[in-house]
């Protein structure tokens, strides 16, 4: 993979695909 | 919009912006019913991860129209592309 | 962002707009190694036209990554989130 790649392990076991401008989204949490 | 570092010149945020983009492009092969696509793309980064998806179309879908939608309607743009009179709107405004 | 139009109110650049964002993906799969998932994606969206790619890492890696510094450097965001200070500065500009 390259250097532009995701890290391999997101920092979460659950991703959320929520839009980020919704109110309850809580980016800290990600 | 601002230039960003050159090469190598890691933002902080980059990490958690290949993460995003890596979410929201799954989401988009999934939304656009590419599936078999969208699990190559998770075992090829590597991804064991369950993932909730929003509502069709997905984030990265909804945003690019209306980043595209901007862009067609810049004044130096808008006599060759196509654009919604929102987005002329904004830009004049 | 103004709102666009709701459900079906289809605004003229949306095709164009889908068609780019389709051949933006696919060169982002390429560049960061997903090359089954790349071509995966070709056949499932049954994709003809023959491509000449960006330099990596693509646009939608750059425009994504510029659009989340911004973000993460909004003002309501900024103490949780790590941003540059470009992305802070345009903010505030």
């Amino acid at each position: 993979l390259s250097e532009y790649a995701p890290p391999p392990n997101p920092n979460s076991d659950h991703l959320v695909a929520a839009n980020p401008f919704d109110d309850n989204y809580n980016t800290v949490s990600y | 919009m601002y230039a960003k570092g050159g090469k190598g010149s890691a933002v902080p945020s980059d990490g958690q912006a290949r993460e995003k983009l890596a979410l929201y492009v799954y989401e988009y092969l999934l939304h656009v019913g590419a599936q078999k696509s969208a699990q190559t793309f998770l075992s090829e980064i590597r991804w064991e991860k369950n993932i909730t998806l929003g509502e069709p179309p997905g984030f990265l879908h909804s945003w690019w129209c209306v980043f595209w939608d901007l862009y067609c309607a810049a004044p130096d743009r808008r006599e060759t592309c196509d654009h919604a009179g929102e987005a002329k709107a904004f830009q004049d405004h």
